[in-house]
């Protein structure tokens, strides 16, 4: 869940 | 997740589709680039390894198994269908791929968010992704031929990331620590070209629009 935000976006 | 985000997802798949389908139905490719179609898979994958160990939501896992699915499909058609594959304009589809994917690898190397194998193959499919559309566009240039399959592709395309940089202004605005350089960058360099793209497509469309008319 750490990952960066712009991650969650395709 | 906003409007904007999933609108600019489902934008996307339909560009996608749009294009399997209509080669599909008519068995042929005319126009369409092998080289951008390759790309975009390169880009799929490369982004999309973090599927296997990083599952964020079921939402983010279809699209990107649909997405490498169908872009390996229409790849699939244009190099192995019997019928389709002789539509498929070798001739003037040349562009050299080392041309925009060593430049990327590089850029990736040198700009990323974290030194890791994971982080630079991400780092890399944004910005090839940026630039994928390019051997498509020089095909176009070459050709001159904007026919609806290249024109609908292509306008939905657009459209896709025209709705990523609004879902980007959204979140900027209500998420209060989102921040994204490299993405929003290679977004706009990538949103620029699809304009290019549209100014060729209205040029062809105003063309045919003065041939009909009586002289």
């Amino acid at each position: 869940a750490a990952e960066p935000a712009e991650k969650d976006e395709l | 997740m906003n409007i904007f985000r999933v609108s600019a997802d489902i934008l996307h798949l339909l560009s996608i589709l749009v294009l399997l389908l209509k080669i599909h139905a008519t068995k042929s490719c005319a126009g369409i680039s092998l080289k951008t179609q390759e790309l975009y898979l390169a880009v799929f994958v490369t982004r999309y390894l973090d599927l296997f160990w990083n599952f964020h939501s079921l939402y983010n896992s279809v699209f990107k198994v649909v997405y490498i699915a169908t872009s390996s499909m229409i790849i699939w058609y244009m190099k192995r269908h019997r019928g389709v594959k002789q539509t498929y304009d070798k001739d003037h589809d040349t562009f050299r791929y080392l041309f925009l994917i060593v430049p990327c690898a590089v850029l990736a190397l040198i700009v990323n968010g974290r030194f890791s194998l994971f982080e630079i193959l991400w780092t890399f499919s944004i910005y090839l992704e940026a630039v994928a559309i390019l051997p498509q566009l020089v095909l176009l240039q070459r050709t001159k031929n904007v026919d609806n399959l290249t024109g609908n592709y292509v306008f939905l395309l657009g459209l896709y990331r025209a709705f990523y940089i609004l879902n980007w202004i959204y979140r900027y605005a209500t998420e209060p620590h989102y921040s994204a350089w490299i993405v929003w960058l290679s977004g706009l360099v990538q949103t620029g070209l699809y304009l290019d793209f549209f100014y060729y497509y209205l040029q062809a469309w105003k063309q045919s629009k003065k041939l009909q008319l009586p002289s």
